[in-house]
Formats: structure tokens, sequence, C-alpha cells
């Protein structure tokens, strides 16, 4: 089973023209092996991004050297999805 | 592990695996005979079952309302919230006035797992699983995005030429099986009156188009109906949503489903993106499942009584 331990999942709010393009490109750019759980449509409206493990840092100093501000919205994925699986496997219980 | 006896033991505040709701689905039909049949419009690239649960009073080719969920298999609120349109219809007719006067004249459709092979992977192999599952000649990646396979501006801007992508049209139009049931089925049908896709996660109303930016001939109405609908749902927990066509309201996007329903003569075309609490994305806690679809029901309600008092 595939596991998500260290993915975050980032909240990204483009602020103008420039940072909605910036996360256009972002969209086709294969590099971070980033999953947009919300994608990019307009000034003002949140990006949701999950980033693996192995490119936060990364990603976390593409966004930053562009001044784009963001949150982290889900720290830690497998531990929500662990949540998940054991509310499920209680409730069958 | 514990099985439900019956659909009224069924833990509708949970998640449930694909066998679960396939057993769920038998169930309702071996409970309501004069209500629920079972339609299996096909099967998935996996060879599973495409079940569709048709909810009838009689007659012959009514006037019909489609609903689906889960075409994206990794938004599990949505199945879940079709396991529990289904037992809301159920229980519902006869009492539900609107309701029953929709089902003495009508039939719904409902496909409560719309990418069956994407869903079980979810449960067992990857959480995050979107696509189909069909293997991409060519390429190690795996599966199609469902929701850009239509013909309706395929291959266009809004969708992938990539098979690695989470957007990738495929290699035609209604290449994937689960799209080329429903797409015979509505042909076949040839009386659906309205179609509505159900996804998750970002709070939207949307009608076609999205491949394009020419509005719908029917766009005044569509949106009319959109305002009504999201404001009945907003009654219940003051959920909000935005409502317009999708390019408008997200981005362009071609080969989605209600731009070829639309396209098919379905005026009624809508979809959902169900709702978002910005804090847990496609894992919404299970908590969340009855209240989504309790708001989303009277959205629903909203559209399926419109259609049933504006025939065409």
């Amino acid at each position: 089973k595939e596991t998500f331990e260290g993915h975050q999942v980032f909240r990204i709010v483009p602020k103008d023209d420039v940072q909605l393009s910036l996360l256009k490109d972002l969209e086709d750019m294969f590099e971070f092996q980033l999953d947009f759980w919300k994608d990019v449509t307009g000034v003002g409206t949140p990006v949701d991004v999950r980033v693996p493990l192995d490119s936060l840092e990364s990603f976390k100093s593409h966004l930053e050297t562009r001044d784009v501000d963001y949150s982290i919205m889900i720290e830690d994925l497998q531990a929500v999805l662990d949540q998940e699986q054991e509310e499920m496997d209680s409730a069958a219980r | 592990f514990a099985q439900p006896r019956n659909t009224d033991s069924y833990d509708y505040y949970n998640y449930h695996t694909i066998s679960e709701i396939y057993r769920f689905q038998d169930m309702l039909v071996a409970e309501n005979p004069n209500l629920v049949s079972k339609v299996v419009i096909g099967q998935s690239y996996e060879g599973r079952p495409l079940n569709v649960l048709k909810f009838s009073t009689g007659g012959t080719n009514r006037r019909a309302i489609w609903i689906d969920t889960g075409i994206h298999s990794r938004e599990w609120v949505t199945q879940a919230s079709g396991t529990w349109f289904a037992k809301k219809i159920v229980t519902d007719y006869g009492r539900d006035a609107a309701l029953t006067a929709i089902l003495d004249n009508m039939d719904i459709f409902l496909e409560i797992v719309t990418n069956p092979d994407g869903f079980y992977y979810s449960h067992t192999r990857n959480r995050m699983w979107r696509k189909t599952r069909k293997p991409n000649r060519g390429s190690s990646c795996i599966g199609v995005d469902p929701n850009r396979n239509w013909d309706a501006g395929f291959g266009g801007p809004g969708a992938s030429s990539s098979p690695c992508s989470e957007t990738y049209h495929g290699p035609s139009a209604h290449s994937e099986s689960e799209v080329k049931s429903i797409v015979d089925f509505v042909k076949s049908h040839g009386n659906i009156k309205a179609f509505i896709s159900i996804h998750a996660y970002s709070q939207m109303l949307m009608y076609p188009y999205g491949y394009t930016r020419t509005a719908v001939k029917d766009q005044a109405e569509l949106h009319a109906v959109a305002q009504r609908a999201v404001s009945n749902l907003a009654s219940l927990y003051g959920t909000r949503y935005r409502y317009g066509s999708i390019i408008n309201v997200i981005y362009q996007a071609s080969g989605g489903t209600i731009d070829w329903t639309y396209n098919q003569g379905i005026k009624y075309s809508y979809t959902f993106e169900l709702r978002d609490t910005g804090r847990y994305g496609f894992v919404l806690p299970a908590s969340q499942i009855v209240p989504t679809a309790r708001e989303t029901w009277l959205a629903l309600m909203t559209l399926m009584d419109h259609t049933f008092k504006n025939p065409y």
C-alpha cells in the first residue's frame, strides 16, 4: 500500500495575476511531483496542493523566493490517513 | 467484522469499501422491490459491475433524472453521500410530497460508484487515486481522468495529453468503459431530462460549458436554478457555494461529463463540488458525511423538482 509519510498539503491563495501565472506554471511542472487537489482558478481563490516529502524544501524555497505566501493545510498526510483507516476499522468492528 | 443486516443498520456515518457498497445496493433492492431495481450498465476495465440503482414507481421509459457520484475515486465523500441519497429516496417516497410527486411521474437513476476500479484501488493501494485503472499503451502510467474523456471538446485545453497527468484525457473520447457505459445508457434511454454529476471538494455548483466560453442557450434558467439550489443548500448549515458555468467558476476543462450531456439535449446538466472544510481536502472526516449529504440533498431536490415541473 502506498503511504504518504511526510507529505504535506499546502494552501496557497494567489494575490495577483503574477502569482496566478506562477501557480499555473507549477501545474505543468513535474519537477516537484505535485498533486493539485484544488486547481488554480483565480486571484483570491485557494489552491490546495499535495507536496511529497522529497520536494518539500525545494518547493517551499521556490515559493518563498517568489514571495508567494502559503499555509500548511495538512502537516502529515499519512497521519490523517492512518486516523481515517482506524475510524473505518473501528466502525466495522 | 459485523455486516449490517439491512439498510437501516448500515453505518451512514462512516466510509465503506466497494464490496460493502455493493452489498448495500443489493439490500436496498431486496427491501424495496416495488421501488428500487439494480441495472448493470456495463463493466469497469477490471471487470467490476457498473451498478445503477433505478428508482421507479412504474411506467415505461419515463422521463428520468440521472445522478452519479464518485467518478473521481479518491473523493470518498461523494460515494458515501450517494449511499445516503439512495436510502433517503426510499425513506422519503410516500412521506415527502415533492419527492413523491417526482417519483410518481419520473424515474431516478443513481450510480453510486462510477469508477469502481479506482475506488477499490483507493481503498487498497493508494488513497489518493483519482483516475480509472486501464493501462496506457507506451506508458508506465495507469489510468485516464474520466471527467476529461467525454466527447465534448475532447482533447482541447484543460485536459492533458500525458498519461502521467491526473487530467489525462485518454487515447480517444469514451475510451473508458466507465464513461462509454454511461454514454450508451443515456443514448439508449433517450428520455433523461436532468443529469447531475457529483464531485468533491470546493463547494461549487456548475452548469455547462467547460470547454468553451460560449454560453449555453439555457444559461439564464440554469443560473437561476443553481442560485436557488445553493441557497437551499446553505439554509441547513450555512455552507456557501459558488455557482456558474464551469469555465467561469473554475477554468477551462475539456471533455467533461456535463458538457457532453448538455450537447445530447439534457438541458438540466449540473455538476457539484461538495463540502470543503478547508482542513482536510479529500480526507474529509467521516463525521462530515451525513451533514454533507443532507445539505446536498436540498440542492438536489431543487434541481429535481425544477426538472419535474418544467418538462421540455
